[in-house]
């Protein structure tokens, strides 16, 4: 299926997790 | 529809109808490790719906979801009972989208991990619009801001 524009709200306490 | 309560007590900053689509619980942690990226996530979903592990059509019943400093809180439309009770720091990540069905419908997915941070589940929810996906996307990182900073 296309998905169009993803947003992303990451918590900084799991930057990179 | 954000509507927020002024009289200071209420714990909820911003107040959104939703649709409750499915959640996928307690994924061992090498598993929610290759869910980092948001196209894996996406993916993730998208195969868990073709498996029958997530509906494609969410339940009719409107849902609120309230985001605050909390976190974010899921209730019936009376507010009477709460489906689900996110606190921000087991938040992991929120994630919007199109659900690529046409409709302009948007999924909300949030990934939320344990205080041991062992297991993740993933929560996923539709909003009416990707404008409302937005703000619960702003506000909530307005939350973690908020939490960042009163942390220092």
């Amino acid at each position: 299926i296309y998905k169009s524009a993803v947003t992303t709200v990451v918590n900084p306490k799991y930057e990179g997790k | 529809s954000t509507k927020s309560l002024g009289n200071g007590t209420s714990e909820t900053c911003a107040e959104f109808r939703v649709k409750y689509v499915g959640a996928i619980e307690k994924l061992q942690f090498d598993m929610s490790r290759t869910l980092q990226e948001p196209l894996d996530l996406i993916n993730y979903i998208d195969a868990a719906q073709q498996d029958g592990k997530l509906p494609y059509v969410p339940r009719d019943e409107e849902m609120i979801l309230g985001v605050s400093k909390y976190g974010v809180k899921v209730a019936s439309p009376d507010q009477c009972d709460v489906l689900h009770r996110h606190s921000l720091y087991l938040i992991v990540r929120m994630l919007c989208y199109d659900d690529g069905l046409g409709a302009g419908k948007n999924l909300l997915a949030l990934k939320t991990t344990d205080a041991k941070q062992e297991a993740c589940s993933i929560w996923v929810y539709q909003c009416s619009s990707s404008e409302q996906a937005q703000s619960i996307c702003k506000v909530l990182s307005a939350s973690f801001d908020s939490a960042l900073t009163s942390v220092k």
